[in-house]
Parts: structure tokens; C-alpha cells; sequence
């Protein structure tokens, strides 16, 4: 018997950087 | 002293084959995505919004085995800066998965990429503001 393997679902947003900018003067 | 970034190892949504989900739902693996994936996935899933991060510099980092890389970010032009892995993968506009040691890319990831310079823009995310 083989058993059914789970497949890891990733969000889109874990592949990109969150980049915050800094606040404007 | 800045702290030293977490981890020499990357999580393995990089490694081809890795099931993304988008924002709309859809499942795409993560050597098939195109920028309007991710432009799209922003505009649905409000309180986030892309920006383009142009690499303006590539340093060697003060951490062994590591790069930084500068950015200025979005509208604003801050200068933002990052230490990463070199084998870390950004998404480049119009180009695709780009890092800046692509063999090593393709030795942990088994990811094609092109090589990330100087100019090139990056997709990347922030909050979106509220005014």
C-alpha cells in the first residue's frame, strides 16, 4: 500500500521580501 | 551591531515544483509564475500592494556567505537594504526569477534563473497605506 503523500502549499507572498519603507519626512 | 540574518537555509517554496497558492486561489508551481501573478494576487488581497525595488548595489555582506543588497523601494525611493544567501531567488519585471549566484540556485533549488544586477527591478511587497 502506498500512502497518499501531503503536498506543501505555499502563499505567494512568502516568495517575494517584504520591503517597508521607511515613513516620508 | 545589526543582528546577523536568521538562517542560512532557505524555506523550499524555492525548490521547482513547489505548489504556490495565488491570491485569486490558483495553484501554479513556482518556475511557472509571470509578474502579473503577482500584480494580480496584490490587487485581490487588499492591505498589500507591489513595488518595484530596483537593486542599486551589491555588496559583499559582513556576514560570511552572504551579500547585501541595496534597494531604493517604491514611490517614496527609500533605501532599503538586505542581507541574503547569494543563492536567494528575487522576481525580477519582465524577467523572472533572477539571485545573484544562479548555479547555486540551481544546485539547492534545482530553480533556472538569470543573474541579478545592478538595475534590475524586483517585485516586492508592502502595506498598503491608508490615507
Amino acid at each position: 500500500n502506498v500512502e497518499p503523500r501531503s503536498v506543501a502549499v505555499f502563499p505567494w507572498h512568502s516568495l517575494v521580501p517584504f520591503l517597508a519603507p521607511s515613513q516620508p519626512d | 551591531p545589526p543582528l546577523p540574518p536568521h538562517s542560512t537555509t532557505l524555506p523550499s517554496h524555492f525548490m521547482k515544483g513547489a505548489i504556490i497558492q495565488l491570491a485569486t486561489g490558483e495553484l501554479k508551481r513556482v518556475e511557472d509564475l509571470q509578474t502579473q501573478d503577482f500584480v494580480r494576487s496584490a490587487e485581490v488581497s487588499g492591505g498589500l500592494k507591489i513595488d518595484s525595488s530596483t537593486v542599486v548595489d551589491i555588496q559583499e555582506s559582513q556576514w560570511p556567505g552572504f551579500v547585501t543588497l541595496h534597494f531604493v523601494v517604491g514611490e517614496q525611493q527609500s533605501k532599503v537594504c538586505l542581507d541574503v544567501p547569494p543563492e536567494h531567488p528575487f522576481f525580477v519585471y519582465g524577467q523572472g526569477w533572477s539571485s545573484c549566484s544562479p548555479s547555486q540556485t540551481a544546485q539547492l533549488f534545482a530553480l533556472p534563473c538569470h543573474r541579478l544586477q545592478v538595475g534590475d527591478v524586483c517585485i516586492s511587497i508592502s502595506l498598503q497605506s491608508i490615507s
